[in-house]
């Protein structure tokens, strides 16, 4: 099964690598150092302190119904804006040191301008389904695609649980988008997680 | 089909975007400048000469048998040792400027001493198969992993050769490496290709 192999593959080829240490590395990271300003609250009486960092230390995982990921999330959602990564390497499968990085964007709620950060990133399998159907070549008719990315978030939800998987067990979060037909609730939901 | 999938992920997902640049790449590659004494010739008479640098401007895919990729091609031969990486970056699924370089490496042959060089990576794909079977909550037995290993190079043989493909046709190297019982070689398969 086509979604079977590509969760199987996320988990094994990128979940497994990165999420068991990923809250360190988001405590140590450096961004919080070099940009003071973005965590400096004003009081009531002008006194500035510098708090926390307002940030959801997991990977958001995006599933959009249509499968079309975006190359940025700024394309869904201005407000929502790439300011770094948190870097992770590791040699694998004959690639040396290979890049295994995860963007972290700025969120602004348009309300309240309050600023939340985030780690986020399309299921990239979910694009190969897009593009599977897309191309013309792979046989992917619609339905199959839609039936097979539901498989594959079903899949990497069990996966993500699994008793054996501990050291990934609450590290990411599936989040299932419903932009067709299109509608704006994409930053509302990552704002609510990161509150 | 699980290997399917695989086969159209890892077309769609990697090699549409790195293969069709590849050549020109490897061209201006600065480590050629850096490193002039990897190619100088000594002739007959003692002079120097600085010679095109031999390498084999094409992505080789090894594919092993028992589908267990080690970390670095130096495992499996000492003759081969890393030097450095083809750079390519892109934004992808919410991943900016996502790192998708190639590992480059020396290839010594022990007889001549001489050198050649080769871009080199397992089948990322195939690695994902060898775990799914040992990490055993997959439920890939021996006999389906190697079932799938067999389908998936087919299938990125195909994908390869299609005629919507062109931009990545003769660009790679699919090479399959029987590694079991354990027999070396490997080496000799890339000296052969990269001369
Ligand atoms: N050799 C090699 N170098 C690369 O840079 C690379 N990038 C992808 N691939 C392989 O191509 C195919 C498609 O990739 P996709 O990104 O859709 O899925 C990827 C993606 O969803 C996720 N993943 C892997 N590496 C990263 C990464 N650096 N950032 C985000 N996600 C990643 O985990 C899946 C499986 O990865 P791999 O098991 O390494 O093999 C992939 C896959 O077979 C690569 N193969």
């Amino acid at each position: 099964n086509v979604a079977h192999g590509l969760a199987w593959s996320y988990f094994y080829g990128f979940l497994n690598l990165i999420l068991p240490k990923l809250g360190e590395r988001v405590k140590s990271w450096d961004y919080w150092e070099k940009h003071p300003e973005d965590r400096t609250q004003t009081g009531e009486d002008g006194q500035k302190t510098i708090c926390q960092p307002r940030i959801l230390p997991k990977l958001i995982i995006v599933s959009p119904q249509s499968c079309h990921c975006p190359d940025s999330f700024t394309d869904v959602d201005e407000n929502i804006v790439h300011v770094g990564h948190i870097p992770f390497k590791a040699s694998r499968a004959g690639n040396i040191d290979r890049d295994y990085k995860n963007s972290v964007y700025k969120v602004t709620d348009p309300k309240t301008l309050e600023v939340y950060y985030a780690i986020l990133e399309f299921a990239t399998p979910i694009l190969s389904l897009y593009e599977m159907e897309q191309g013309a070549i792979a046989g992917l008719s619609t339905t199959q695609k839609d039936a097979q990315r539901t498989m594959f978030e079903t899949k990497l939800e069990e996966i993500l649980e699994h008793p054996n998987n501990r050291q990934c067990r609450g590290q990411a979060i599936l989040l299932s988008y419903r932009d067709k037909p299109s509608d704006d609730t994409g930053h509302e939901e990552v704002t609510r997680l990161s509150t």
